[in-house]
């Protein structure tokens, strides 16, 4: 049931052609599978517009979804993985399933006014998720 | 839209109001009370505790650093991969206490000779000082110009007299100037880097800096160009070399490849063109 590019020249006259990307997600990361999600924030939310004067807003994104029963290559998980799910399966339901987590991050700017109303720009390290896997 | 499920989660859900605390999400399990489980950012906020928000900074000092982010980071302040320098900290100081000598009919002096105290207990020991500089603002291109050719120097002490730091804390040298960034208002730069270097290095943390400033006379003028009559503020540019610092250059993928490219076995690193080595089934 997944779209193929040649099912665009089935479409209704004026509609948008699919994007490749959109496509390529698709085929990608089904719905509900273990993917990265938005999770937009404001500073001012949490009240600490008064001390980070910037960034205002803050995706820290976040991984959620559900771990296929063979994880695929492309989530990058170790063969513990693998085990873990025959576990969960065929052993022992107690044991948990895999787990939908950031395998990767990347840092975020901040400018703060500090105590003594000195300014700083600092870079934190690991701060937006960038990539999820299994585990 | 930014009113995302996220975000309008988050506001009615009221877990944050009135205000979020994140050291109670740093808190051991045991209710034990240890700040030094916190993350740099958290004990930032942890110094905030309960407190008014105290202080505010020059707002020409704090424009400087807005510029300065803007600069260095992307719309989403994400850190640019593209930079070039080595430094991942800046802490912008003002003068805590201001001590004006008599002018004493000197009459070439662009701004009155001052000792200017600065108090860096903000630098942690793991912030390595790679450039300091003094930052004046300039209003207007005229008066830059005419600080342009202004000549300075500088001695910068440690706490106390002179007298009574110890040797080789006071330190003296011409300064050189140059022009920095943005245009309104419009700064000039004189490096500090060498004097402050040996000051920070023997752990001081409170840095009084004596600046006198002489300015040409203008032929046809009965005084020289005033152009640096606000207390210049200090400027640290660092390298944090803690674990919550980044390091070294890295890329933001975006969403799509980032779903797309896999790690390598161990998971930790991105194979390059990762599914193009993958056998085809």
């Amino acid at each position: 049931g997944r779209e193929s590019p040649g099912r665009t020249a089935q479409r209704p006259r004026g509609a948008a052609p699919p994007s490749l990307g959109a496509y390529l997600s698709r085929l990608l990361s089904p719905h509900g599978e273990c993917q990265l999600h938005d999770f937009r924030l404001s500073f001012r939310q949490l009240r600490w517009d008064r001390w980070i004067v910037a960034p205002q807003r803050y995706n820290p994104r976040f991984c959620q979804g559900a771990c296929p029963r063979a994880v695929r290559h492309r989530y990058g998980s170790p063969l513990h993985t693998l085990v873990q799910n025959i576990i969960c399966e065929k052993l022992d339901a107690s044991v948990p399933r895999p787990s939908c987590v950031p395998a990767a991050y990347a840092p975020l700017s901040v400018l703060t006014i500090e105590p003594d109303a000195s300014i700083a720009y600092k870079e934190y390290d690991n701060m937006i998720a960038t990539r999820c896997t299994c585990r | 839209s930014w009113a995302s499920r996220g975000e309008a989660g988050a506001a009615v859900s009221g877990k944050l109001e009135p205000e979020a605390e994140p050291w109670s999400l740093q808190q051991p399990v045991d209710g034990g009370h240890s700040s030094s489980l916190l993350p740099p950012l958290f004990k930032v906020l942890w110094g905030r505790r309960g407190g008014a928000p105290g202080l505010q900074p020059d707002s020409r000092a704090l424009h400087y650093m807005k510029k300065l982010y803007k600069t260095y980071t992307t719309k989403e302040g994400i850190p640019k991969s593209t930079r070039s320098h080595l430094y991942n900290t800046v802490r912008l100081f003002t003068a805590s206490s201001l001590h004006k000598h008599s002018a004493g009919g000197q009459v070439t002096g662009a701004f009155p000779p001052a000792d200017l105290l600065f108090d860096l207990g903000r630098v942690a020991a793991v912030e390595h000082l790679l450039k300091s500089v003094l930052l004046y603002a300039v209003d207007t291109a005229a008066a830059l110009t005419s600080a342009a050719a202004c000549a300075c120097s500088l001695v910068l002490t440690g706490p106390g007299t002179p007298s009574q730091a110890p040797p080789g804390a006071a330190l003296s040298a011409p300064c050189s100037s140059q022009l920095a960034l943005g245009k309104n208002p419009r700064w000039l730069e004189i490096d500090v880097t060498p004097l402050l270097q040996p000051l920070l290095a023997a752990s001081q943390r409170s840095v009084q800096v004596s600046v006198n400033v002489t300015c040409p006379r203008a032929p046809g003028q009965p005084l020289p160009g005033l152009p640096l009559r606000v207390p210049p503020s200090l400027i640290l540019y660092l390298n944090d070399t803690s674990a919550q610092a980044p390091r070294g250059r890295w890329s933001f993928p975006s969403k799509s490849s980032a779903q797309a490219r896999a790690p390598d076995s161990a998971g930790q690193q991105p194979a390059a063109g990762g599914r193009a080595r993958q056998p085809r089934r």
